[in-house]
């Protein structure tokens, strides 16, 4: 469908950060949640090679196109999903992890979302108390349609409403949780299935924990903006 | 010429309980590694937990049936140490000039310090988060490596008040961990609070310059029909020279198995 190259000198030593120019689709197939439709996915690859080594390294990734917006519903105070537009009944299951001891493989993966999926399930809830999921879960997740509600490490229990009342202000480590939710949020992003951020389950993060969350996942100005007609305006 | 990607070692790994090894870790990764499962060495399930290796040699009963999980001892009355454990593999890796090579670890449980060739790097805490080291320049000239890990507990294990509960004393709470460990009204307690390498191990060889963490995002208009993949990288020069590149993006549909339509 579409392959693009573009020439860059960096200096010794240096970690930089390149955007490409935007890859024009026409009406490309859009990834849909179950039931919905099918889930298209595209092999995006990048890579990089280096005058005089050859290929230096290489990505790839199954990627969908599609468009997941929610908001709180002013009437009913639920939360309403849609996905390219379409608004989705939200069939949900909750998800706390495949194994106690993290036997956690491929197979075990497959068969435990494809059967949610059989289900007629359209999207997993993982649970604050459980775990950030692994990249084997959401693959499978954006190849069944399954949305993802993907909790951070919160839980009321254990952050400020158990009994006892315990650990108001969250972990210890204000800074080490942002590190977690940041690196975590690096090695899930691109999963077409991945549809929202959850603070934590029924608690609010700590103030400054919640803060930065919602500032860090809020969706770049960049990709809500119409994107003028020729890449001279673009550049 | 080491070939370019990423390599998973999850096989040959090997355990013991750090209390029952004398030897250090640079000890452990240059002149007296383990020879095999023997004691108090045994095989390792890696990725996986510590109660996930000792239940893979029959040295506690499955939890997962009956009351075996009252049997077993919980680390709030063990203390850290009793579940605080050795891991070590070897692994082979022949590189050329210009190469480098990086030992990723997607997720620990909760902190490690790591031996490789008797070289000491330090994995910190978290539960949730990816360490990646270049370890280009301590690798062994004739290809053989040593690595050796010792996992730590989370800080906060808690103990189980009798009455049991939802997060038990809620201890772990304290920590950037899954909280499930300490018992909830559907789960019985976790002895060892899921503590391990819980996640793949791998090595990535790449050439000079490296990529690392891709972001796609697409954006779409005209009703779905105008669509952009916007892609940024961080790109990572490792050499000592300017490096002149060429970055592609080739986006395909995956018709058949490896059939692709370009």
């Amino acid at each position: 469908e579409h392959v693009q190259t573009e020439k860059l000198s960096i200096p010794p030593g240096t970690v930089l950060q390149h955007t490409l120019l935007p890859a024009f689709f026409y009406k490309p197939n859009l990834w849909w949640p179950n039931g919905m439709g099918k889930q298209s996915l595209y092999n995006v690859v990048i890579a990089i090679d280096v005058n005089g080594f050859g290929e230096s390294d290489s990505w790839s990734h199954h990627f969908g196109f599609r468009k997941i917006e929610s908001v709180i519903d002013t009437t009913t105070g639920g939360r309403l999903f849609k996905v390219n537009g379409q608004p989705v009944f939200i069939r949900g299951g909750n998800w706390i992890l495949s194994d106690g001891l993290l036997r956690l493989s491929k197979k075990r993966y497959m068969t435990d979302i494809k059967f949610h999926a059989d289900m007629n399930f359209n999207m997993m809830r993982c649970w604050g108390g459980g775990l950030a999921e692994r990249p084997e879960f959401y693959h499978y997740c954006d190849i069944y349609g399954l949305l993802v509600w993907q909790e951070f490490w919160i839980t009321g229990d254990c952050d400020g409403r158990g009994i006892p009342v315990s650990n108001p202000n969250g972990p210890l480590d204000h800074d080490l949780f942002m590190f977690c939710a940041r690196d975590t949020v690096k090695l899930l992003r691109n999963h077409a299935s991945l549809a929202l951020w959850v603070g934590g389950n029924e608690q609010i993060p700590p103030e400054d924990i919640n803060a930065a969350l919602k500032n860090d996942l809020q969706l770049h100005p960049l990709f809500r903006t119409e994107i003028p007609n020729s890449e001279e305006d673009l550049v | 010429m080491a070939e370019i990607g990423k390599r998973k070692l999850d096989s040959g790994w090997l355990a013991a309980r750090s209390t029952e090894i004398e030897l250090t870790g640079v000890q452990l990764t240059t002149t007296h590694p383990p020879s095999g499962p023997s004691a108090p060495w045994m095989e390792a399930e890696v990725p996986g937990t510590v109660l996930g290796t000792l239940l893979k040699n029959k040295l506690v009963p499955d939890p997962f049936y009956g009351l075996n999980n009252e049997a077993i001892l919980d680390i709030a009355d063990s203390g850290r140490e009793y579940y605080t454990f050795w891991f070590f593999t070897t692994f082979d890796c022949q590189m050329s000039g210009n190469q480098h090579v990086n030992l990723n670890f997607r997720a620990i449980n909760y902190s490690a310090e790591l031996y490789l060739n008797g070289h000491k790097e330090i994995l910190p805490k978290g539960m949730f988060r990816r360490h990646s080291l270049d370890i280009t320049d301590i690798l062994h000239p004739d290809g053989k490596n040593l690595l050796a890990v010792l996992v730590h507990p989370p800080d906060h294990p808690g103990s189980i008040p009798p009455e049991g509960g939802q997060g038990g004393d809620h201890e772990i709470g304290k920590d950037v961990a899954a909280q499930y460990v300490e018992g909830w009204d559907w789960m019985t307690p976790i002895r060892d609070r899921n503590t391990g390498i819980w996640d793949e191990v791998s090595i990535s060889i790449t050439g000079p310059v490296k990529i690392t963490d891709p972001h796609l995002v697409s954006s779409f208009f005209d009703g779905y029909r105008r669509v952009y993949l916007h892609s940024t990288v961080e790109l990572e020069n490792r050499s000592s020279w300017n490096a002149d590149c060429t970055l592609t993006l080739q986006v395909t549909t995956e018709l058949e198995e490896s059939v692709c339509l370009v």
